[in-house]
């Protein structure tokens, strides 16, 4: 988060407010609406409150506006700059301006009055923009669906206010960082020749021609998919990618969510009623398999006859040694699968086998590991990997390498 | 790069008027009246690229890229990123 240059902040935390005018394309009470529970969002992390007057001075006016309003920031018309606010102080000081150029709507459309709102009261406390794209005081207008500061909004405004009085500190989701070695990931599945990796609200990808891996919200490709995927995989040879969350799932081409989901995992997969999520899945382009992982078994899926194939649930054990159990997230790259599964520290046995692998007695932990390909199975350790020769069952020589030195990406 | 796959194609140095205008309202880059084809290689339009890149975690080339061209055509709040 930022403090603005020079740190302003009222010397009174409680605070008033009036919305000047209107805008046409919402009705009054939705307007007002949007507006109180912007500054509700502002008043419960922080000891500020907010009366609403409707008329004289207050600290914070509210006004729509377009092009020049003579406060030396003209708007520019549809799109572009939606909406500005000034810094706490007297006069102008606080005051938010909305361009009335924009459509200002309470739901998906462009542009959310209470996503806008919030983000300008920011500005009015005395915030700054954020680098972080999670919080809801970074520049560009994302809406994801739901409108809630992050941890970052909530940090910047208890710099300049203090804490909320209220007794059990009130805490934000914190934006993922890509090259944070602890991560672990909520799904991941190919789509069009690229990964996606899916975490919380945000997805992340890397590609050759933009090395530096981009994370944005999922809402930005697909907005009306829910938060906290739990699994998700591609069926190539039908252009789909199917995303899974609870007893639920989501079929997506490109960018569009196919007609009639969500659907119930139930009739179309055949699970039984036990299964209330899934935890991984993948499908083998080649053979038209798809693998689904639930806690510690695996069921496996035709996906030319539409049915599951017989023989399973199995133990994930059984059909995939060494995995271990509630696998995070799965998904299928040029012929090896790679697994990402939660750190399977602590299960003695996988640290024996470890250690029997031929791994040093300091190993702990194993981030990701390879299917058989060719009889060679990938360790990944952090930002080393060792590589695993099935016909001789030892490590190979020259082992461990860096990762980054071939695996370029 | 908002689509599958991502924008690879390195698009020519267009836009530049709008690069000008985003580095003149959020990084306050002095506009001095001069033909924005004379600034555009000026040291100090290549400094705000830098900021505005950095800022959001673009690669920093300096260079109106694709995807810093993307970045800059989002709609976003009127207030500056730097020294408001």
């Amino acid at each position: 988060f930022v403090l603005t240059q020079g740190n302003p902040q009222w010397e009174d935390t409680h605070l008033t407010y009036r919305i000047e005018n209107y805008t046409p394309d919402l009705s009054r009470a939705d307007a007002d609406h949007a507006i109180e529970k912007a500054f509700q969002l502002w008043s419960s992390v922080s000891p500020l409150t907010f009366t609403k007057v409707s008329e004289g001075q207050a600290d914070i006016m509210i006004s729509f506006v377009r092009g020049d309003h003579r406060d030396n920031s003209p708007f520019d018309g549809q799109g572009g700059n939606l909406a500005h606010a000034f810094q706490p102080g007297s006069g102008i000081g606080g005051d938010v301006h909305f361009d009335e150029d924009e459509r200002w709507t309470n739901n998906f459309r462009d542009y959310n009055l209470y996503r806008v709102a919030a983000h300008e009261l920011g500005h009015s406390l005395g915030l700054a923009h954020s680098t972080d794209i999670g919080a809801l005081m970074y520049p560009n207008y994302i809406f994801s669906g739901d409108v809630q500061l992050s941890q970052d909004d909530i940090s910047g405004i208890q710099a300049i206010y203090g804490p909320s009085q209220n007794p059990t500190q009130p805490i934000g989701p914190q934006t993922p960082q890509v090259c944070d070695s602890k991560l672990t990931f909520d799904a991941v599945t190919t789509i069009r020749g690229e990964v996606m990796f899916f975490k919380d609200r945000f997805y992340m990808r890397t590609n050759p021609f933009y090395p530096e891996a981009e994370l944005n919200f999922i809402s930005l490709f697909w907005p009306h998919l829910p938060n906290g995927l739990q699994a998700a995989y591609e069926v190539a040879h039908r252009d789909e990618v199917r995303f899974f969350k609870g007893d639920k799932y989501w079929a997506v081409k490109g960018q569009d969510v196919l007609y009639g989901y969500p659907k119930y995992i139930y009739r179309p997969f055949g699970f039984p009623r036990t299964v209330k999520n899934i935890d991984a899945a993948v499908s083998e382009e080649d053979t038209g398999k798809t693998y689904f992982f639930v806690a510690n078994k695996c069921w496996r899926y035709d996906e030319y006859k539409q049915s599951m194939d017989a023989g399973y649930p199995k133990m994930i054990a059984e059909d995939f040694p060494g995995i271990g159990n509630n696998v995070d997230a799965v998904f299928q790259k040029d012929g090896n699968k790679f697994w990402a599964v939660r750190g399977i520290e602590g299960q003695a046995g996988y640290l024996r086998v470890i250690h029997t692998l031929g791994f040093p007695p300091t190993m702990r932990k194993i981030k990701a590991v390879s299917g058989k390909e060719k009889k060679k199975t990938y360790f990944f350790v952090e930002d080393e990997y060792w590589r695993f020769d099935e016909n001789s069952q030892s490590m190979e020589q020259g082992f461990p390498r860096i990762i980054a030195d071939d695996f370029s990406g | 790069s908002h689509s599958f796959p991502a924008a690879t194609t390195e698009t020519q140095e267009q836009d530049v008027e709008t690069v000008q205008k985003y580095l003149e309202n959020y990084y306050n880059l002095k506009s001095d009246g001069k033909q924005v084809e004379r600034q555009r290689n000026s040291d100090p339009v290549v400094e705000k690229l830098k900021q505005m890149q950095k800022f959001f975690g673009l690669k920093v080339t300096g260079k109106p890229d694709a995807e810093t061209l993307n970045v800059m055509k989002q709609p976003r709040c009127g207030v500056p990123d730097m020294d408001q």
